[in-house]
């Protein structure tokens, strides 16, 4: 049918057949307003932003003046010249144009879905690209949408240094007079209010639209709908960058593969391994690219519970439980003794282990 | 102390603003990588060691009556290290017929319940004993559906760890039945991905 959903006992999570793509998450355990499930519309979608400096986004003689071409017909950024040329690197995010929408990693194809049910989780899996791939798990007791990632090799053969995000849209209303609004935590502990294009301590110059509202995050990021009484929140297994560009968005930087150096002291692309394309000079070390996996954890929350919910999440994701392992056959036996001991004694037969 | 020293000296390290961000030439990142790995393997292995004895029942009034007759072993446990990568040999190495001691600490001050996930390289039937519980956990057997390197596993395992305790562990033995006993058992068949068909 047009749409598909998996559901936990706590949690359901819709997508829509026709672009496989998530379209709304539903808390089953959490009234919202008119005394219905606590319900968002939410997507999500990979994409990247060239990165400055990029040569292929010109030819290749703009090698020499790492200026980005497009520059070029655009009125210069308010600075001189050489800040223009600044391009993105290990040290640097800069996206290629200050007006730049990200790529989809999906192009324009229908990202294909395959769905697993077991008895305590369900899960589906979304393949965005031939280099990017995402699994979407709900467990019973938890109200969590856990999306594990995988993406990469970032193909670079087109000259183009990418910046891969996952980005999160919803119908939340998270702004005020057009600013968007987010909190970004501090080393896990205090979350800070971010407001597009402002700082509360002076009056700031936008010189990058796009890099100037990212934030470091280690553990967390939310955005809330105080009108609605909803907050959707983002929690990483790593540290990693956020935004929230427009009303109702979360973008996370997941993933980074560049061509050129950012000359501030590696003197080298933020590229993996060594290598080299033929008709680069041999400062831009191609590389087999690295494939990175991770998760991000969604939260729909209220607003008056968010940050409690939150918090928790934080304990158990960053405290996970140990597991550990034997398969010593001495071992095995201690514990088998042991749990038909307790069985006998507690008289259950039928739980006798065979 | 020598373990956990270097454990700290290498955490220490990779502290440095070129190891947190990337900063750094591929050699330097590796190096770094290096000598964190070193310092980790060692410290499970010691973990290894004192988990193991640790599970056994402290309290030997309550507990006696169970394990007086049961021998006191030195319990040697082993950690899996790229688990996240659905990778780990102490699981994906069972065979038909063996069963793996699995054992999970909660280091929260608070008692939880979370579902674990085990990888798995056969699709025997498999069963999950809780020694705690002294009773079989409910247990899902899925393909894994991101495999992210070679030798991830292509089958995962889950099941509810309930109310493991603050600070504490609870313990379960997965069993794969053998080919004789496979027919027996309740246990779940591998679930298999399902194809969703492009909306007409």
């Amino acid at each position: 049918g047009p749409h598909l959903t998996v559901s936990s006992d706590q949690v359901s999570v819709t997508f829509n057949s026709a672009t496989g793509l998530l379209e709304s998450i539903t808390r089953l355990d959490v009234t919202g307003a008119e005394g219905k499930p606590l319900t968002a519309q939410v997507s999500q979608d990979f994409a990247y932003y060239k990165s400055f400096g990029s040569p292929g986004i010109g030819n290749t003689a703009t090698l020499k003046d790492t200026r980005d071409p497009h520059l070029k017909n655009i009125q210069p950024l308010r600075d001189a010249d050489s800040v223009n040329n600044q391009p993105g690197g290990a040290y640097l995010m800069r996206s290629a144009t200050p007006e730049e929408v990200p790529t989809r990693l999906a192009a324009e194809k229908k990202v294909d879905l395959s769905v697993v049910r077991g008895r305590g989780l369900s899960e589906v899996h979304q393949q965005f690209s031939d280099y990017a791939s995402q699994v979407v798990r709900v467990r019973d007791g938890s109200p969590v949408v856990e999306l594990e990632w995988t993406v990469g090799p970032v193909p670079i053969n087109d000259g183009i240094g990418k910046e891969v995000i996952s980005k999160f849209t919803s119908n939340l209303r998270t702004g005020e007079k057009g600013r968007s609004k987010c909190f970004t935590d501090s080393n896990g502990r205090e979350f800070m209010e971010r407001v597009f294009n402002y700082r509360p301590t002076w009056d700031l110059e936008v010189y990058e639209p796009i890099a100037g509202n990212y934030y470091p995050l280690t553990a967390a990021m939310y955005i809330q709908d105080t009108t609605h009484d909803q907050q959707l929140a983002v929690l990483t297994d790593r540290s990693q960058g956020g935004a929230s560009l427009k009303s109702g968005e979360m973008e996370l930087l997941i993933h980074r593969r560049l061509v050129v150096d950012d000359n501030r002291g590696v003197e080298e692309a933020l590229n993996e391994t060594t290598g080299g394309m033929s008709h680069y000079p041999d400062w831009i070390r191609s590389g087999d690219g690295i494939t990175v996996t991770g998760k991000h954890y969604l939260l729909l929350s209220s607003v008056s519970d968010g940050l409690k919910e939150v918090r928790t999440l934080m304990d158990e994701l960053y405290l996970p439980l140990v597991p550990l392992f034997s398969a010593e056959p001495s071992t095995v036996k201690h514990f088998e003794a042991l749990a038909t001991t307790a069985a006998a004694a507690a008289g259950s037969a039928e739980n006798k282990v065979n | 102390d020598h373990v956990l020293f270097q454990l700290t000296a290498a955490v220490g390290l990779v502290n440095h603003h070129d190891a947190i961000t990337g900063t750094s030439k591929q050699h330097v990142a590796d190096d770094y990588v290096k000598i964190l790995a070193k310092a980790v393997t060692s410290a499970e292995a010691l973990i290894g060691k004192v988990y193991g004895t640790s599970l056994l029942p402290q309290d030997h009034t309550e507990s006696d009556k169970y394990t007086k007759d049961v021998p006191v072993l030195p319990t040697v446990f082993t950690m899996c290290r790229l688990y996240n990568e659905s990778v780990c040999t102490a699981t994906q190495s069972l065979q038909a017929g063996e069963t793996a001691v699995v054992a999970v600490y909660n280091p929260l001050p608070r008692a939880r319940t979370q579902q674990v996930t085990l990888p798995l390289n056969t699709h025997a039937r498999v069963s999950v004993f809780s020694v705690g519980e002294t009773a079989l956990v409910t247990s899902d057997l899925l393909a894994n559906q991101n495999q992210v390197s070679a030798e991830s596993a292509p089958y995962s395992l889950v099941f509810s760890a309930q109310n493991v305790p603050a600070l504490g562990s609870a313990v379960f033995l997965v069993r794969l039945a053998d080919k004789s006993t496979a027919s027996q058992t309740d246990a779940p068949a591998v679930l298999k991905a399902e194809k969703v068909p492009v909306e007409a």
